[in-house]
């Protein structure tokens, strides 16, 4: 009945042993301590209604309803630890998947996730296209407002429901919050600050104060409209004697969460968010390593 | 003959932006796809060859065959500006491995199984995109820590431990460090 703490270094995540959720996150050194929940939803992408016939697709996000549907409350897990990685695997249902990595010496969390082939359709799935979000809720008090990265330049700051220049009429409550992520996202209260970057361009919101979200992968079976004449519904096909079996895509991709105190996490962000984008490059050669020359 | 430029094409051809963003038909998608499994192929070809010459071997499979003569050489590059002390993984076949730094040095290895999960998506991937039937997925991850100075490089070596492996079995990974 007690939580699992992880992380071989300042940096702890606390999961509970009986849901295997997030909790807790917290570190050591800076005495930052934010309660913190992480789970998958989707949306269900909306295929025109009496009002708009507007369908969500490739170039338009557009869910149903507000609400996204939660993947999972419970999840089964597997912790493995060692001296140089802590990391927690979590499957959330048979198409999304989930590792958390904490490394020794470094004060945030990578979270690698696998998601798909989303179920759609063909008599696995319920008709319905999916836009697959994670959702970070903590217990900061935002006030609606949080930031996000000017193409990978500086944060700016965004306030929900509300333009600096012009009288906004909110018609999307999610979509019309939803703003385009090169870099990452950052929310703060008085104490802390919670920052996420990310491995590739995505879109990205704080629905409502203290929690961000990230879109990871979407699958839609309708056309939007807008050029490409196609739903966003593309397939992976395997041939095997001259069988041909077709599944939706999976996508895996990486993102990196920290916790600091306000004003300092401004200098996690610019470092590590160079460190994502130019990563240390491999080579390898075989060689007696006595004659090895490393020019 | 063998080059990597198809694969350069390839690699430009995708930097379009509905290659980016998927908002590309499905016909041309299956192009972006099929040209990158080809380019791809090909500078397998080139990597397989460059290994094969300079380890004066004709053997295909450098990579997981580590032998007792040769290290496995890592040269590791930051192209920022700054120190990093980073860990890397590399996937490797066998749990009885030693790194050591350029200066001779012992370094602590963690070994993680690669899960079932990664190793399906592997098949899965290079079946549709290369049309192979993929030979035996990587067993392990071997991480160990590296420090990099600023726009420089330093080397690792990568070899076959002395004495029986200390890998053990259970929901707790598993570390060589005497080695």
């Amino acid at each position: 009945g007690k939580n699992i703490d992880i992380g071989p270094g300042n940096l702890k995540m606390s999961f509970s042993s009986t849901s295997g959720q997030l909790e807790r996150i917290y570190n050591s050194k800076t005495g930052v301590n934010v309660q913190i929940q992480q789970n998958y939803l989707w949306y269900a992408s909306s295929t025109g209604d009496e009002t708009d016939s507007q369908a969500s697709g490739a170039y338009i996000f557009r869910p149903n309803d507000t609400s996204p549907h939660i993947v999972s409350r419970s999840v089964p897990f597997k912790v493995i630890r060692g001296p140089l990685v802590d990391e927690v695997y979590q499957k959330y249902s048979s198409w999304i998947y989930q590792v958390t990595r904490l490394y020794k010496g470094k004060d945030h969390a990578e979270i690698e996730y696998t998601i798909g082939p989303i179920p759609t359709g063909g008599g696995f799935g319920d008709g319905t296209g999916k836009e697959v979000i994670t959702r970070i809720t903590t217990n900061m008090a935002t006030n609606k407002e949080f930031y996000t990265d000017s193409n990978g330049r500086d944060f700016l700051k965004r306030v929900r429901d509300h333009r600096e220049d012009w009288p906004l009429n909110v018609t999307q409550p999610v979509a019309g919050n939803y703003y385009p992520l090169n870099l990452g996202i950052y929310t703060k209260d008085k104490k802390s600050e919670f920052s996420v970057l990310v491995d590739r361009a995505t879109g990205g919101s704080s629905i409502k104060d203290g929690e961000v979200e990230l879109m990871l992968h979407r699958r839609i079976l309708s056309d939007d409209g807008r050029g490409v004449g196609e739903p966003l519904d593309e397939e992976v096909c395997v041939v095997e004697n001259d069988n041909s079996t077709c599944e939706g895509l999976t996508v895996r991709g990486n993102y990196y969460i920290s916790i600091d105190n306000v004003g300092a996490g401004s200098r996690w962000r610019r470092t590590t968010g160079q460190e994502i984008y130019s990563p240390l490059l491999l080579a390898f050669t075989h060689e007696n390593a006595e004659n090895w020359k490393s020019s | 003959v063998h080059n990597t430029f198809e694969l350069g094409d390839a690699l430009g051809l995708a930097q379009h932006h509905d290659a980016v963003s998927g908002t590309a038909k499905q016909h041309t998608t299956d192009d972006y796809a099929k040209r990158l499994a080809i380019g791809a192929s090909k500078a397998e070809a080139v990597v397989s060859s460059s290994l094969a010459c300079l380890a004066n071997k004709q053997s295909g499979d450098q990579c997981s065959t580590l032998k007792s003569a040769f290290s496995q050489v890592v040269v590791v590059y930051n192209p920022l500006g700054w120190n990093r002390t980073d860990i890397v993984r590399i996937p490797v076949n066998e749990a009885n491995l030693g790194v050591k730094d350029s200066s001779g040095n012992n370094l602590e290895v963690q070994y993680v199984d690669v899960d079932d999960v990664t190793k399906d998506l592997r098949k899965l991937y290079v079946n549709a995109y290369l049309g192979l039937t993929p030979k035996q997925a990587p067993k392990y991850w071997l991480l160990f820590q590296v420090s990099v100075p600023p726009l420089g490089w330093s080397t690792y070596f990568i070899s076959k431990a002395a004495g029986k492996s200390t890998r053990r079995k259970g929901d707790l990974s598993h570390h060589n460090s005497k080695n």
